[in-house]
Formats: structure tokens, C-alpha cells, sequence
């Protein structure tokens, strides 16, 4: 018996290949390769003595305890059982080759040479998976309880939902307290749905989205938790929380409406009694990004910049006023304003209102004074005001081209400042006149 | 004021009176500057060693009444860089200007008075109106008085001067007025007021002197500080804007 090196492919030839192979010899190579593999064996090269049932020379391979073949003759001959391009196949790690021959070649009195066999093997992935149902088929132990996952190599398992895997690697076992659905959307249904759920179960669902988002919960048919006619719900019962908040509790064959969650957070308690044989729940939920109301401003000066059709949560807009109006919020000036739609929905802070700019009580000319031009005692955005000095004793300082009502003519502006449209905020100059006595000395006597 | 007549309310509205180390006058420039002579704060030959102080008047022809008005106080005194006071026979550069505290407030009796942009004003014969609380023959007045002077010939003042024997210096920054026959002139008390002159053109009065000195009262001529050639220093002064 000759044992291969372990490898994941290699060569096999029966001895002195491909000179003639030595009569009355019998030979097994062993192949094998790592586990979670299968052998693959195929013939590069076939040229053994043809005998009926291959009783001379022989090529006989076996794997997992049972044989896959014997083979004699020569490729593409009709006599013996040459084994053509067929490939052979381990269920396990490990396969066998064994080769035989006996006391002489010939043919009609003729010596005949026969140069062996080359054969080509390697390694496959094992689906052990696929084999676990060929094991059912054999009332074998199935590797895993409930879902089995084929690697190269190897495998593993897992549960379904509600069942946590074992120390053992295989065996499932209730395990509900505490499952996390973080996707957008899913759906949740009670163990074995709809198969009647475990008795004594403490099951928690928690769905937990991003801010922003709310969540709808739609329960499907068929909707079944043990009740009772009189008594709201006392064997099992679904509890649903909203943001910690309880949303309702549910039992009975009448599947609950639709719900809106207006939350990001959502938990599913599910207790069962130790007994009932009712076939449970199940529900998809969505998610759905939270929308701020559509801005509105509280009068015809406030603007809304770049209004958009719809606001959703970390949404902004910004508000700004007319000209020669002044953002307000609780009678307090805004010098810019922003409001930013927040998870649950709502604007951070109130649409502020535009007060007209108010330019206050116009500045004391000295020596001069000023009349309202517009409304009386207006001071407001708009307004308008003319200057003027006392005259004759004092005349209004103004520069060429101008003209005493251009500069004393001043305009309550938005900024909220009164202004002259040449000279700013500077007000005019009311100067002495000289030389111009209102008795002036006269004499009548000549 | 020798020979004049009592001014009405109004007639004279840029007229101050001063106390200081005696009686004065001067004019309202603006709303609050007042021009005046040099000596009626630095006198002549005057014992110095205590300041003397300084309180300006406006707004009525009577002392009393003027008094009652209250006092402007001052901020600052001006007196022109070339004015001497030691130097007895000379009263060149005689002009000086006070800033007032508070500027005033102008109406009827209370207004200012022009500065010269001509040098026409002081050709011979060129009338002007000379006005003070100063004496009246020999006796103050308690009523402002004025007189109206022609421009004097400047050679016949001159020779006046040179008639009497004096010293006293008639320099280009003076100019005289009246005449040893009108019997009418300014005397002690009116420095520091004014010779105004009505412009005919623009109905305006300009003063063009300012009481500065003389030979007795009321026996010849007096000599005047020509403002006109202080016109630049005046409005440096007060920092005139346009």
C-alpha cells in the first residue's frame, strides 16, 4: 500500500510507467486530500491487459468503503472495461487505487506489453451541505438542525430567527429575547409561521432605523394568537412599543390595521403561555423618511428661500425678509434665520414674522428742524422727512448742484436708517447768516 | 461812542459786550466766536500778573438788560502771533478772537456779522457804523451808542499823527476814520467793536475795522484794525468749513 502525500492534485501511474508494468503484483495508492474535500480521479492514459470482467489485470478504485469501478483493456477498445474519460468521485477525503496483475500477457501464445495506466486526481470542494441531504436519505444524523452553509472546505450552520445556534455547532434552541432588525424593511413573524409558535416563549423584536426615518408595520394573513371571548388577551399576547411608547397589544384571528409608528424605534414583545396551538403572526415593515410640514410664512413680507416641494428630516430653509423688513422672533431682531426639520418631524424653531424696519424718532437739526413729508410721526421703512434750518437766521449749508430741499430731504431706508440719497446718514448743516440785521440802523435825517 | 446816537433793539444785532480789564466790545462771527481787539485782553502798558476774567455779552442795546442775558462763557482765547503788547506805540495786529463755550442761538437781536472779501471797503469816504457801550464825553453810557465815520484819507492821518509829534505807529493793518471836524468818533470802551459797513450789492454788513486805538476822543481820527488782511487768519482760526 503506497499513501500519497496529502495535496490537492498529483499524478498516479502504475509502476515502471510507461514501460510495461511488471507481471503478478498487486498494489493500493492511497489518495488523499484535506478535508471538506472530495478526490476527482480521472485516466490521462489506460493500457492494461483486456480480460472478461477484468480477472487478470485490473485497475479497481473504491472510496467511502464502496467500490467505483474495476477496469481493464485499452482506451477506445471494446474489449475489457477500459474507463474512458469517466470521472470518479470520493464522498469523503480519501480514495483508493488498486492495481493488479498476474503471472503473464498473452495473446495467442504471444507475450503481449502493456505500458499501465496514468491517472490525474484533485481536489474538489465538498458540499457538505448537499451530502447532509444524501445522509437524510440514510437516516443519518443531518449536519445541521436547521440551515447549513457550504464553504471550500468545510461548512457551517446556523438558525433560523428566534433560534440560537448551539455550543455543538449543529443543534438549534429558542433564543428570542433579543432580536435586532436594523434594515430599512423586513418582514417579522412569530417562530415556526406559520406553524404553530413554541409554548412559553419571551420574544423580543426590537426595529431600529435610522433618525429620520418612521416606521409602518402591516401585519399579513393569517394573523392567529390565542385569546379568550371575555379577557383581553390572557394566554399569549403581542405587545407593540413605539419610542417606548405602547401602541396597542394584540391577540385573537382579527389581524391589527396598519400602523403608523411616527418612530424610528419599534419593539415586538411576544409571550406565549405553555400551551396553544395557534399559528402566530406575521408582519412586513417599511420605513418611510420623515417630512416637516410644508413652511408658511406668517405674512406677505417674510420670503422663503429656494422653497422646496417637501421637507424632510435634516431639511432646512432659510428665511429672509422684503427690503426694508427685519426678521422677528419673539420681538427680538434676527439678523438671519434657519430652521432645520428634525426627526420626529416638526421645524426647530417657529417661521419668524417681517416688522417693517422702524427708523426711530429722526435726528434734531440743530438750529433747523423737519416736517413729515409722508404720514405724520412715520418713522417706519419708506418714510419720508424734509429738513429744514430756521431761517432768515440760519440758511441750510449745501454744495453746488444741490439744492437746499435735495439735501434736507432724507428717506427712512431698509437698512433702517434715515438717509439722504447723496450725503448719507450726515445730516445738513443749518449756518449763521451774517450781515443781514432785521432792524438795520437807518437815519431819516439828512 | 462821542457824538452818536442810541442804538435800537436790532440795529447792531453782532454787537458783545466785554468785560475784562474794562469795558469792550466786539462781534459775533458765526454762533460762536467773537472778534475783538487784542488789547482789551492784553492791554497796554498793564500790570499783568493776574489774568483777568474774561465776560462776553449779547443780544441787547443796554448794559443792564445785556447783563441779565448772562454771561457766554469762554473756552478759548485767541490773540493774533503779531500783536505786542509791550510795545506801547504800536497797535499792529491788534485783533483777537474768543470761542465761546456754547454756541448762541440767532434771532433778531442776536446775529453775526460778515468778514470782507474786498479791499474796496476802506477806499476814502467809504461809510461805515462804529458802535459801543464805551464814553460818551465823559461819562459811560449805559446805552450802546454809534456814530457813522467815513473812511479817513490815509496820508491826511498820517500827517495828523506827524502834526502832533507822536510815535504811535499807522501801519498797513490799520486804516483811519472820521474827521477832526465831525466831533463824532469811537473813545474808550468801543475797542474791540466793529466799523460795519453796509455792501450796497448784497444787502449785507460786513465789518471791515475793528475799534483798535486814537488820540484823545471825538477830536480827529481813529484808527481802525483792517480785518480784510486778517480775513485768512480768522477763518484758520475758526476753522471755517465749507
Amino acid at each position: 500500500t503506497i499513501h500519497l502525500p496529502q495535496k490537492l492534485f498529483g499524478e498516479v501511474t502504475s509502476p515502471l510507467y510507461p514501460k510495461p508494468y511488471p507481471n503478478n503484483l498487486e498494489t493500493t495508492t492511497v489518495i488523499t486530500v484535506p478535508t471538506g474535500y472530495r478526490v476527482k480521479l480521472a485516466f490521462w492514459h489506460f493500457d492494461l491487459e483486456p480480460s472478461e470482467s477484468c480477472l487478470y489485470d485490473y485497475v479497481k478504485i473504491s472510496a467511502d468503503k464502496k467500490t467505483l469501478g474495476r477496469f481493464c483493456g485499452q482506451m477506445g477498445s471494446p474489449l475489457g472495461n477500459p474507463p474512458g474519460e469517466k470521472e470518479f468521485i470520493s464522498q469523503g477525503n480519501k480514495m483508493l487505487l488498486t492495481f493488479h496483475t498476474d503471472f503473464s500477457n498473452e495473446e495467442n501464445g504471444t507475450i503481449m506489453f502493456y505500458k499501465g495506466f496514468l491517472a490525474y486526481y484533485q481536489a474538489v470542494d465538498l458540499d457538505e451541505c448537499a451530502s447532509q441531504s444524501n445522509s437524510l436519505e440514510e437516516s443519518l444524523q443531518p449536519r445541521c438542525q436547521h440551515l447549513c452553509h457550504n464553504y471550500i472546505g468545510g461548512y457551517f450552520c446556523s438558525c433560523r430567527p428566534g433560534y440560537e445556534l448551539q455550543n455543538d455547532g449543529h443543534s438549534c434552541q429558542v433564543e428570542c429575547s433579543s432580536e435586532l432588525y436594523t434594515e430599512p424593511s423586513g418582514y417579522i413573524s412569530s417562530l415556526e409561521y406559520p406553524q404553530p409558535y413554541p409554548a412559553d416563549l419571551r420574544c423580543n423584536y426590537s426595529i431600529r432605523v435610522e433618525r429620520g426615518l418612521t416606521l409602518h408595520l402591516k401585519f399579513l394573513e393569517p394573523f392567529e394568537i390565542d385569546d379568550h371571548q371575555q379577557v383581553h388577551c390572557p394566554y399569549d399576547q403581542l405587545q407593540i412599543y413605539a419610542n417606548g411608547r405602547n401602541i396597542g397589544e394584540f391577540c385573537g384571528k382579527q389581524k391589527p390595521a396598519d400602523l403608523d409608528t411616527s418612530s424610528n424605534s419599534v419593539d415586538l414583545l411576544f409571550f406565549t403561555d405553555e400551551s396553544g396551538d395557534s399559528r402566530g403572526w406575521k408582519l412586513h415593515y417599511t420605513t418611510e423618511v420623515i417630512k416637516c410640514p410644508q413652511p408658511k410664512t406668517l405674512d406677505q413680507f417674510t420670503i422663503i428661500q429656494n422653497l422646496q416641494p417637501q421637507y424632510q428630516f435634516r431639511d432646512y430653509y432659510i428665511a429672509t425678509c422684503k427690503q426694508g423688513y427685519q426678521l422677528v422672533e419673539e420681538n427680538q431682531a434676527l439678523l438671519s434665520f434657519t430652521a432645520v426639520c428634525q426627526d420626529d418631524g416638526t421645524w426647530h424653531r417657529a417661521m419668524p414674522r417681517c416688522k417693517i424696519k422702524d427708523c426711530g424718532q429722526p435726528q434734531h437739526l440743530r438750529n433747523g428742524d423737519f416736517n413729515y413729508t409722508t404720514t405724520e410721526g412715520v418713522n417706519t421703512y419708506e418714510a419720508r422727512i424734509q429738513y429744514y434750518c430756521h431761517e432768515p437766521y440760519y440758511k441750510m449749508h449745501i454744495k453746488d448742484g444741490s439744492s437746499e430741499s435735495e439735501r434736507g430731504t432724507y428717506t427712512c431706508t431698509a437698512q433702517g436708517l434715515w438717509k439722504n440719497e447723496k450725503a448719507g446718514e450726515k445730516l445738513p448743516r443749518c449756518l449763521p447768516v451774517c450781515g443781514k440785521p432785521v432792524n438795520p440802523v437807518e437815519q431819516k435825517q439828512r | 461812542i462821542i457824538g452818536g446816537k442810541v442804538a435800537k433793539m436790532g440795529n447792531f444785532p453782532w454787537q458783545a459786550f466785554t468785560s475784562i480789564y474794562g469795558r469792550g466790545g466786539g462781534a459775533l462771527l458765526g454762533d460762536r466766536w467773537i472778534l475783538t481787539a487784542a488789547h482789551t485782553l492784553y492791554p497796554k502798558d498793564h500790570d499783568m500778573t493776574h489774568n483777568a476774567s474774561v465776560d462776553v455779552f449779547l443780544g441787547h442795546v443796554n448794559i443792564s438788560d445785556i447783563q441779565k442775558l448772562s454771561n457766554h462763557p469762554v473756552r478759548r482765547v485767541i490773540i493774533h502771533p503779531d500783536y505786542q503788547q509791550e510795545d506801547s506805540n504800536n497797535f499792529d495786529a491788534d485783533i483777537a478772537l474768543l470761542e465761546l463755550e456754547n454756541s448762541v442761538t440767532l434771532g433778531p437781536n442776536l446775529l453775526p456779522i460778515c468778514l470782507p472779501d474786498s479791499n474796496t471797503f476802506y477806499e476814502y469816504g467809504h461809510m461805515g457804523y462804529v458802535s459801543g457801550f464805551g464814553i460818551m464825553k465823559n461819562r459811560l453810557s449805559d446805552d450802546l451808542k454809534f456814530v457813522h465815520l467815513p473812511v479817513a484819507k490815509r496820508r491826511l492821518c498820517e500827517k495828523w499823527l506827524r502834526d502832533k509829534r507822536r510815535k504811535d505807529v499807522f501801519s498797513q493793518n490799520m486804516f483811519c476814520a472820521g474827521d477832526p471836524t465831525l466831533k463824532q468818533d469811537s473813545c474808550q470802551g468801543d475797542s474791540g467793536g466793529v466799523f460795519a459797513v453796509r455792501e450796497e450789492d448784497t444787502d449785507r454788513w460786513v465789518a471791515t475795522g475793528i475799534v483798535s486805538w486814537g488820540i484823545g476822543c471825538g477830536g480827529g481820527y481813529g484808527f481802525y484794525t483792517n480785518v480784510f488782511n486778517y480775513v485768512d487768519w480768522i477763518k484758520k482760526e475758526i476753522g471755517e468749513e465749507d
